[in-house]
């Protein structure tokens, strides 16, 4: 079919394409597909973004572009060009007031994601990072059904237990779906107070890598609880772009 | 048709049925709705407990339920008898492995929330406390649809600014579909350190509240960040049966 086709030539164009998905909303998805993508900018690798949790879509206010709009052109749509070149599309930008909610059905959903990856003028990229919204609905699934040659998924989770209870499925959505499995992330994983330097351990450590081994799949690291990144977060300021840190332990 | 005549059916003899929803994942949604349904059950209200959280059924495992099954005859299902005759429905009842993802697209999910109102045996009841997942997409929009006299939609948020702001999806989704919003409640509001009690501001403060006097809905109060909730929660146990704080102080 004709959409399939548009799908297939523009993902031709870029070498990568990476799914963020969690099996638990919260984990911290949308801030490492966030801190990830402008890394990745930011080391000169030609990037885009794009935002496919419709119903709450927050990749423009971590970014700061909240409010700006896109651009069209014989039906095509351009990305907006945030710092360093990143290439973003959510729909944050198409969306004339904030509040409003986006009330869709699944087909609806899937017409839309559609025309992301074969309307939008994405041009030659080396990564296409994907952030999904949480759990192994609609949205993760037209992706990883409409990009044939999709090259992974990262997985993002916290320590507790109902966290890497649903990651687990997550891991099991890409088997089933033949999406080679990039690794699991653990973020929020130890926190010491700012005050006394004391140990709080809000959220355990260690679920994630248990998980990686037990279900063979790569182990990326984790990232400590750090009040810095909701601060970031709220402000639209990537959090790798204000400090000096290593966001992911071993990226 | 013949399945609204039987949710109007069954739905007629339940006095309260709310719906707890935020715009936001991993916000305490989840926690909230188990406590909720626990408080009324414990005193001594009939209350039925309903998980359309689909792809990440949490609600189970919250409740120390996980791996029990659910008892069927004539079509009809009969809901899981928790302590102090909660009753209980949830897709982690009816799934055999806890790892198995539910890749469904959204009309499947709707026509299986249709036979959760229409065909479980909930029988007379005060309250059917539903958990939602996320966001507005198909599940909430199902339920709104299917229950024509719904009681109100608790909206559940965390004080950070990405969630405030989806927290204002979900009041409008309620307005749009004429659902009464019975209010919003924060939850993760300020956490003291347990070794310098020291306040840590991980979270802010407030903004539930001045959404609620912006959008004119009711305040239903704060949580504090209670690291007590993460192992209650993974514990299975409620957190109300285990303290004596007042769950939400304003409830
Ligand atoms: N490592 C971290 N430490 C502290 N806060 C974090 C961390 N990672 C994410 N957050 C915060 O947690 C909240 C949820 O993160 P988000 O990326 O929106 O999760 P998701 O996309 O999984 O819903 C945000 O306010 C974000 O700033
Ligand atoms: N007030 C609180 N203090 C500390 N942890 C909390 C609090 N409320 C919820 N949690 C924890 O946060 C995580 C997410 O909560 P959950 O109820 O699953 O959120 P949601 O249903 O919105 O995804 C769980 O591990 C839970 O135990
Ligand atoms: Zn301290």
């Amino acid at each position: 079919d004709e959409q399939a086709e548009r799908i297939s030539g523009r993902m031709g164009r870029i070498k990568n394409k990476i799914l963020v998905m969690s099996g638990k909303g919260g984990v911290g998805k949308t801030t490492v597909a966030v801190n990830l993508a402008y890394a990745m900018a930011v080391s000169g690798k030609k990037t885009g973004l794009l935002d496919v949790d419709l119903h709450g879509p927050n990749v423009a206010k971590m970014l700061g572009i909240e409010g700006k709009t896109l651009a069209q052109n014989n039906g095509a749509i351009t990305p907006f060009a945030a710092e360093h070149g990143l290439k973003v599309i959510s729909m944050a930008l198409l969306l004339e007031n904030s509040d409003e909610p986006v009330i869709w059905r699944g087909p609806l959903k899937t017409g839309v994601i559609g025309q992301f990856l074969g309307d939008v003028e994405w041009g030659d990229l080396d990564y296409l990072i994907i952030d999904s919204p949480p759990g192994t609905g609609d949205e993760p699934l037209s992706i990883c059904q409409l990009i044939k040659d999709i090259t992974g998924a990262i997985i993002v989770t916290t320590p507790q237990d109902v966290a890497i209870l649903d990651s687990r499925k997550a891991v099991m959505f890409a088997r089933r779906l033949d999406v080679p499995v990039t690794g699991i992330i653990e973020n929020m994983s130890g926190f010491t107070c700012p005050h006394c330097h004391k140990n709080i351990n809000i959220f355990k450590k260690g679920g994630a890598e248990k998980t990686a081994q037990s279900m063979n799949i790569p182990f990326l690291g984790c990232i400590s609880f750090n009040p810095q990144m909701v601060e970031a977060g709220d402000a639209g300021i990537p959090f790798i772009s204000s400090s000096k840190n290593n966001f992911v332990s071993k990226e």
